[in-house]
C-alpha cells in the first residue's frame, strides 16, 4: 500500500485575489503533487491541500514569502491512516 | 452467513462486505428489497443496485455514493440509508406513504474499482481505473465524464489530473452504465448524489454558471433539507448551484440529469465537522447518515408531493 508517512493536510485561507492568484500558480505546478480537498475558490475562504512529506518545504515557502497564511490541518496523514485501519479491524473482530 | 442485524454499520467495509450486505438485506426484505446488476465495472466488478420497490414500475428517486473512491463516508451513509428504508417501510408513514407511489433506487458503489484501489492500493485515489492509450496514468475522474459540458471548464485534459475528464463522454462504464439505465428507466424523477466532504447540498448547474428554470424551487427544497440535516446535530450546510458554491466543474452527474429532465437533481457533500477530510474517524459515520437521512427525506418527501 501506498503510504503517506508525513504528508500533512494545510489549511490555508487566501486573504486577497492576489493571494489567490498565487496558489491557483501554485496548483498547477504537477511536480508538487498537491492534492485540493477542499478547492480553491475566493479570497477569505478556506482551502485544504495534501501535500507529500518531500515537497512540504517547498509550499511552507512559498506560502510564507507571499504572506499567505496557513495552519496545519492534517500533521501526518498515515497517522490517521493507522487509525483508521486499526478501528476497522477492531470493528471487524 | 452474516445476517443483516449483525453488521456493523458503523464502520468501513470492503466491496465484498458491502455486496454481502446489499444481498443480506434483499434476504430479509424479500417483499421490499432487490438486488439489480446494471453492469459492469473497467475491471469487470459488477455494479450492483439496490431497488425499493412495493410492485409495479412506479417512478422512481435515485441515489448513489461514492463516484469518487476516497469519499468512503458517502458508501457507508448509503449502506446505512438502504437498512433505513427498508427498516421505515411500514413503521415510518413517510417513508411507507414514499414507497407505496415511488420506487427508490439505491447505488452504494459508484466506483467499484476505485473503491477496491483505495482500500488496497492507494486510500487518497478518486478516480476509476480505466487505461487510457498513449498514457501511463490511469483512471477518469467519473464526476467529469457526463454529457453535459463535456471537457469545459472544471475538468481536465490531462490523463495525470485528478479531475481527467476522459477520453468523451461516458466513456467510463460506470457512468455509461447509469446512463443506460437512467434512459431505459424513463421514469426517474430525483436523482441524487452523495460525496464528501465540505458539507455542501448543490443543484445545477455546474458546468456552466447560469441559474437553472427551477432554480427558486430547488433553492427552497435544499434550504429546507439542509435544515433538516443541521437539526439533528448541528451540522452547517451550505446551499446553492455547484458553480457558485464550490467552482465551476463540467461533466457533473446531476447536470447531466438536470438537462435529461429529471428535476430534482441534488448532491450531498457530507460531513467532515472535525477538519479530518476524507479520513472521517468511524465513530462519525452513524451520525453522518443520520443527518442526511433527515435531508434526504425532505428532497423525497417534496419530490413524492410534486409529480411532474
Amino acid at each position: 500500500q501506498k503510504t503517506f508517512i508525513g504528508d500533512q493536510v494545510l489549511e490555508i485561507t487566501p486573504r486577497n485575489e492576489e493571494q489567490v492568484k498565487n496558489l491557483r500558480q501554485l496548483e498547477t505546478e504537477a511536480h508538487l503533487q498537491l492534492d485540493f480537498w477542499r478547492p480553491l475558490r475566493t479570497a477569505g475562504e478556506k482551502v485544504h491541500v495534501r501535500i507529500p512529506f518531500s515537497r512540504l518545504q517547498a509550499v511552507k515557502i512559498f506560502l510564507e514569502s507571499h504572506d499567505i497564511p496557513y495552519s496545519i490541518m492534517i500533521e501526518d496523514v498515515q497517522v490517521l491512516l493507522d487509525k483508521e485501519n486499526e478501528e476497522m479491524l477492531f470493528h471487524r473482530r | 452467513k452474516e445476517r443483516s442485524s449483525g453488521f456493523d454499520f458503523g464502520t468501513y467495509h470492503t466491496l465484498e462486505e458491502i455486496f454481502q450486505e446489499m444481498d443480506n438485506l434483499a434476504e430479509q426484505y424479500p417483499d421490499l428489497v432487490s438486488k439489480l446488476q446494471i453492469g459492469y465495472s473497467f475491471e469487470k466488478r459488477p455494479i450492483n443496485v439496490l431497488k425499493f420497490s412495493t410492485g409495479g414500475n412506479k417512478p422512481a428517486i435515485w441515489l448513489d455514493a461514492g463516484i469518487h473512491a476516497r469519499e468512503w463516508v458517502s458508501h457507508a451513509t448509503a449502506l446505512w440509508t438502504a437498512n433505513q428504508i427498508a427498516s421505515d417501510y411500514g413503521k415510518d408513514p413517510s417513508i411507507t406513504a414514499l414507497l407505496d407511489t415511488m420506487d427508490i433506487f439505491l447505488l452504494p458503489v459508484t466506483n467499484p474499482d476505485g473503491y477496491v484501489f483505495s482500500h488496497t492500493e492507494n486510500r487518497m485515489w478518486r478516480k476509476t481505473r480505466s487505461t487510457i492509450s498513449g498514457s501511463l496514468c490511469v483512471g477518469v475522474d467519473p464526476n467529469r465524464n457526463w454529457d453535459a459540458g463535456f471537457g469545459g471548464p472544471g475538468s481536465s485534459d490531462n490523463p495525470c489530473s485528478d479531475s481527467y475528464h476522459g477520453p468523451s463522454a461516458n466513456s467510463e462504464v460506470e457512468v455509461k452504465s447509469i446512463v443506460d439505465f437512467v434512459k431505459s428507466h424513463g421514469e426517474i424523477k430525483a436523482f441524487i448524489t452523495l460525496h464528501s466532504y465540505s458539507q455542501l447540498l448543490m443543484y445545477p448547474y455546474g458546468y456552466k454558471c447560469t441559474v437553472s428554470k427551477d432554480f427558486n424551487e430547488l433553492n427552497e427544497v435544499a434550504q429546507i433539507a439542509a435544515e433538516a440535516v443541521t437539526s439533528l446535530y448541528g451540522t452547517t450546510y451550505e446551499v446553492g448551484p455547484i458553480c457558485s458554491i464550490i467552482y465551476q466543474a463540467s461533466g457533473g452527474s446531476i447536470d447531466w440529469t438536470y438537462d435529461y429532465g429529471i428535476k430534482y437533481s441534488f448532491a450531498f457533500e457530507l460531513r467532515d465537522t472535525g477538519h479530518y477530510g476524507f479520513l472521517l474517524p468511524v465513530n462519525q459515520i452513524l451520525p453522518t447518515a443520520e443527518e442526511t437521512w433527515q435531508g434526504l427525506k425532505k428532497i423525497m418527501e417534496h419530490v413524492r408531493d410534486n409529480p411532474y
